[in-house]
């Protein structure tokens, strides 16, 4: 990637960074669509031999052979059966039955986590810069379980299960299903596995935001991905007939619109469909859309296909206008056509001036890569947010990283849009999701690894998340880009990612695999439950109380009782506590405690103890934190944060009730 | 036959093989054919699950699920990029 490097701190002279020959002992395994072998991303110079406890392979395909492995690119296998059984044999004209990608997404997130350096590179031009991976002397190996009909859980679980065979120190998996049960969901179940072996499991949190409730990969063994901006955009001007001009984005780099201004019309007025203001395929009348520039609404389909269906229709540009749900929130893409988005209140304007106008116009101009964009990061609009569904005591997402016009390494397969009809050939593409955030802290935990060999992925996860922040420089909180108000946890989690803090971060929170059986047992999950999603036989002692207040999580979420209505309630205060324990990773120190609240807080917190002196490395010591609380309505939430410092160090966990 | 049928992941219960076989696949065929003679093993999985993943009809996937030693019959999902 270009830009997130140096918006992480990485380009930073640092002595926490692992040497290299640490940091290339570090294998990553990325479960994706595979990866194309020939970029320069994948390039080994300068990498020593591949470790000895490597058991990978570089499987032989349909274009692929094993010599297309290195010593970056260490494995590459591909999971097929399951996709074969439900939609018959692989079209190998269409796509290639081996680790080959076909479809980009796989090269993005495998270069994002640990690409080797690469100068000059762009997208047309746009997002120039030197492109690497998070851990850059890091190994990775691809594990193809995502065909182009879909990822299928049988795929992903002979994916999972191969990489943990063949020795993958982190997992990278940006994909996900609906929740589920941790012992129905294979992702779950697989990643148990795979931490009870010491592997680090990265996943995407979803893109179902800004809706509540809307995370995927909610087990708390799994380190969970939300994604944010970065301090680059790609703006567009789209000046009116008015004269008016707002700034939208875009990728686009062909052939520019002309200097004059061109018709404009609203999609919905130019089809005969109930959606057409959609631009659904084949939505558009021709003659009303033809050699004018269409304004289409986000959503229903890819927006990459609404300029292809304004192209097809005649159409000379088309603007995408994001609805109340995206907010201002602009996602560039490298339309067919010159085309720009555009944020809700602009969009507004301009459907207005559509139809109280007898004679709408518009112009496009395309203005290339800004950088120091501010406030960055915010939270991306799509990324999707808490609370957690399946288990409201956790808190998720865990954290943030950069997410949105992410440049990184693409297939030779397909153009930029990954639209049949595109043509263009590229080594780089940009584009967004949780799908990109996710490799960043896969890279980042690769690094962490790099560093302490010996921490646990409960550790390596806490280390990321308590030294993540969530203020601006200037003080304030991280925006939320959907609604441009103050972000909280159910948005960022702990915040958003800062890796070279991650180094240091004094104490963590770790956690084994007793300490998640015990989790299990907090759910009164049965021993059979507990077999299923833990691969053992395992009784939870009846003499034990379980609760997953007491579960060594990093952060806090609290569900808080609400009046069931007049008379149905008791307004006395009702108090609830939580425990852990925290480990020193550091040098000896003195820890205190504070507590901020974030917003109006209804809640009393009380640390106990207040301070925690630490004289050894790796000793542990405990805590609990009391919450009073008295009854709120339904829907109510409130947020503080937990900090513990020694003056050098900032443990800092974030606190969020919500009132159910 | 391909349309009725569906992809299911099979979780066993390692420690209920019965000691007439002597290794782990062999069982977990033995499993699957007593519940439909046709089917074949597309996975076998030894980390994340101790079990195979095969294409049954839901009335062999329920036959398969009473036998002994069968601890789950999971459908196959689609999972989606993030």
């Amino acid at each position: 990637t270009t830009r997130t490097p140096s918006f992480l701190g990485l380009d930073k002279a640092t002595t926490l960074l692992p040497a290299s020959e640490q940091q290339s002992q570090v294998i990553i395994g990325v479960l994706d669509t595979g990866v194309w072998p020939e970029l320069k991303s994948l390039d080994d110079t300068g990498l020593g031999p591949v470790p000895s406890t490597w058991k990978g392979q570089c499987e032989i395909g349909n274009n692929m052979n094993s010599s297309n492995c290195n010593r970056k690119l260490v494995g590459a296998r591909f999971f097929s059966k399951g996709y074969e059984a439900a939609l018959g044999p692989i079209d190998t004209t269409t796509e290639s039955k081996s680790a080959r990608d076909d479809d980009g997404h796989g090269s993005h997130t495998l270069t994002t986590a640990a690409g080797s350096v690469v100068p000059e590179a762009s997208l047309f031009g746009l997002a120039s810069g030197t492109a690497r991976g998070m851990a850059t002397q890091a190994r990775v190996a691809v594990y193809k379980v995502c065909w182009l009909g879909g990822c299928f859980t049988s795929d992903i679980a002979a994916g999972i299960d191969k990489a943990i065979e063949d020795g993958v120190n982190v997992l990278s998996m940006s994909i996900g299903g609906s929740l589920m049960e941790y012992y129905r969901d294979i992702i779950a179940i697989g990643s148990f596995t795979a931490t009870s072996h010491g592997i680090l499991v990265s996943t995407s949190a979803g893109n179902g935001g800004p809706s509540q409730g809307s995370l995927s990969n909610v087990a708390p063994w799994i380190t969970t991905v939300g994604a944010g901006t970065i301090d680059r955009d790609f703006p567009a001007y789209i000046t009116l007939g008015t004269g008016k001009t707002y700034t939208g984005a875009s990728l686009y780099r062909g052939k520019p619109l002309s200097d004059s201004p061109l018709p404009l019309v609203y999609a919905g007025n130019a089809s005969n469909s109930s959606v057409g203001y959609l631009c659904l395929q084949d939505s558009l009348i021709p003659e009303k859309v033809s050699g004018k520039i269409v304004i289409c609404e986000r959503g229903g389909n890819p927006r990459v296909e609404k300029g292809l269906v304004v192209k097809l229709a005649g159409g000379a540009g088309m603007i995408l206008a994001n609805s109340e749900a995206y907010g201002e929130e602009l996602v560039a893409d490298s339309h067919l056509l010159p085309a720009a988005s555009l944020g809700q209140k602009s969009s507004e304007i301009l459907k207005n001036y559509v139809s109280s106008s007898p004679n709408p116009t518009a112009k496009i101009a395309f203005l290339g890569t800004h950088l120091q964009v501010q406030p960055s990061p915010v939270v991306a609009a799509f990324s999707s947010r808490g609370p957690n569904a399946l288990t409201p005591k956790i808190l998720k997402p865990d954290l943030i990283a950069p997410g949105v016009n992410i440049l990184a390494g693409w297939t030779g397969a397909v153009g930029p849009t990954g639209l049949t009809v595109d043509s263009r050939h590229i080594s780089f593409n940009i584009i967004s999701g949780t799908s990109m955030s996710c490799p960043h802290v896969s890279g980042l935990a690769a690094i962490l690894k790099g560093a302490h060999p010996q921490w646990s992925p409960a550790a390596i996860r806490s280390a990321l998340m308590t030294t993540a922040y969530t203020s601006y420089k200037n003080g304030e909180t991280i925006q939320d880009v959907s609604t441009g108000q103050p972000a909280t946890p159910f948005d960022y989690g702990a915040g958003h990612v800062d890796p070279v803090a991650a180094l240091d971060p004094g104490l963590v929170y770790d956690a084994n695999v007793d300490d998640y059986l015990g989790f299990f047992c907090a759910l009164n999950y049965s021993s059979f439950q507990i077999k299923l999603a833990a691969r053992r036989d395992f009784t939870c002692d009846s003499k034990k109380v379980y609760r997953v207040e007491d579960f060594n999580y990093p952060s806090f979420a609290v569900p808080l009782e609400t009046t069931s209505g007049i008379g149905g309630g008791s307004d006395a205060p009702k108090t609830v506590k939580y425990s852990r324990v925290l480990t020193n990773v550091g040098a000896p120190g003195t820890y205190k405690a504070s507590v901020v609240s974030l917003g109006d807080l209804n809640v009393k917190i009380v640390v106990e103890p207040e301070t925690l002196s630490f004289t050894e490395l790796y000793e542990k010591k405990g805590y609990m934190v009391s919450f009073r609380y008295t009854s709120m309505p339904s829907g109510t939430t409130s947020f503080a944060r937990l900090e513990w410092t020694d003056g050098k160090h900032r443990v800092g966990s974030p606190i969020a009730f919500s009132w159910t | 036959d391909h349309a009725n049928k569906k992809t299911y992941i099979i979780h066993m219960d390692k420690s209920t093989m019965p000691l007439t076989f002597t290794d782990h696949l062999s069982w977990f065929d033995s499993s699957l054919k007593s519940a439909s003679p046709s089917a074949e093993i597309l996975y076998t999985y030894k980390h994340v699950a101790h079990g195979f993943s095969t294409r049954l009809t839901p009335e062999d996937a329920d036959t398969l699920s009473k036998q002994p030693g069968i601890l789950s019959v999971i459908p196959e999902l689609k999972y989606k990029l993030h």
